[in-house]
């Protein structure tokens, strides 16, 4: 999956890490600091549909659909999160209890054309 | 909005801001909360650092992420730090507020608690009871979950397994345990070997696993 880039308008991954102090909750967010909150931007024509961060047969099989039927723009393919991950934090809740947990799928790690 | 001088590679301002409040309302969703946290009261460094080390080790599995059957419930491990009452020297009430919504369903998968206690001789006999609904303890109104005979002298913590609790045990907003520490008529009561100060606060560890009722996982 590509990270965006100036010199890039294709469908890429941006990275944004945001740091709990500059938002003012480091003091009920114990662990971590921050996090990034990346995500997904970028055009995906049709010659990349499928693409990166999808298996490399989705690629092929959408591309083979897309020359057989001889598909114009009419549809449009999305860049969209492939793979994320979860986010472990650590916070005091209101009464003042501290908790943990995995809160799943907060992080984008790679994007793709749908 | 007005470029940011300082950081030439930073996105604008106003770019930064949206992205932070973005993140603001991902977090509050995710973690099914209405608004941030307002901290009722500060707890002692030392206290959430003792309380963290019991957490890790009490070989605590790392809360699973969203996997296989799993997929329904959510993983949580909880440190709740209890308020002391000391109403009657026999006995000493641990109030633990909890602020789970009504509706979850909530299994408890381990739950200890830990006290600082000074036993001043050997083999006494430590016994805990869950008071009733309002933190009733009058009569018969509260559960025995169990009693620990204290072989071995000396301060220290200690930590008491309350696995017998029911398993609406975490469910309700305010739940109050007892403790009574037998003494043999010698005037020594509970709060003279429990250690209740800020410092040496008594607090329950607990992983859960919780379950959204309407909870649907979009399956791909």
């Amino acid at each position: 999956s590509l990270r965006c880039s100036q010199n890039s308008n294709l469908c890429c991954r941006k990275d944004y890490y945001v740091d709990f102090r500059d938002i003012g909750w480091n003091d009920w967010i114990i662990k971590p600091e921050g996090y990034q909150i990346n995500y997904c931007m970028g055009q995906c024509p049709l010659h990349v549909a499928g693409s990166p961060g999808m298996a490399s047969s989705f690629h092929t099989a959408v591309f083979n659909l897309v020359k057989a039927n001889n598909v114009q723009a009419s549809g449009h393919s999305c860049c969209v999160p492939t793979r994320r991950r979860p986010l472990s934090i650590l916070y005091f809740d209101r009464n003042s209890n501290i908790v943990k947990t995995d809160i799943p799928d907060m992080i984008v790690d790679a994007c793709g054309c749908s | 909005a007005a470029a940011e001088p300082r950081c030439p590679s930073c996105p604008a301002g106003a770019e930064r801001r949206l992205l932070e409040e973005v993140a603001k309302k991902q977090l509050l969703e995710k973690l099914r909360l209405r608004d941030r946290p307002r901290l009722a009261h500060a707890v002692p460094r030392a206290a959430v650092a003792r309380a963290l080390r019991r957490l890790q080790a009490g070989g605590v599995h790392r809360s699973p992420g969203v996997t296989g059957e799993e997929e329904e419930e959510q993983g949580y491990e909880i440190i709740s730090f209890a308020e002391t009452d000391l109403t009657s020297p026999s006995s000493l009430g641990l109030q633990f507020q909890f602020s789970q919504a009504q509706d979850q369903d909530i299994r408890i998968l381990q739950a200890q608690l830990w006290l600082y206690l000074r036993v001043p001789r050997a083999n006494l006999t430590l016994r805990m009871f869950l008071a009733g609904e309002g933190g009733a303890v009058a009569g018969g109104n509260r559960t025995l979950l169990g009693e620990r005979r204290l072989s071995t002298t000396g301060s220290g913590w200690r930590s008491f397994s309350l696995l017998s609790a029911p398993q609406s045990f975490l469910g309700g907003q305010s739940r109050t345990l007892q403790l009574e520490l037998e003494s043999r008529g010698d005037g020594r009561d509970v709060t003279a070997q429990v250690n209740a100060s800020r410092s040496h606060q008594p607090f329950l560890v607990a992983k859960v696993k919780v379950k959204e009722p309407e909870h649907h996982v979009a399956k791909r």
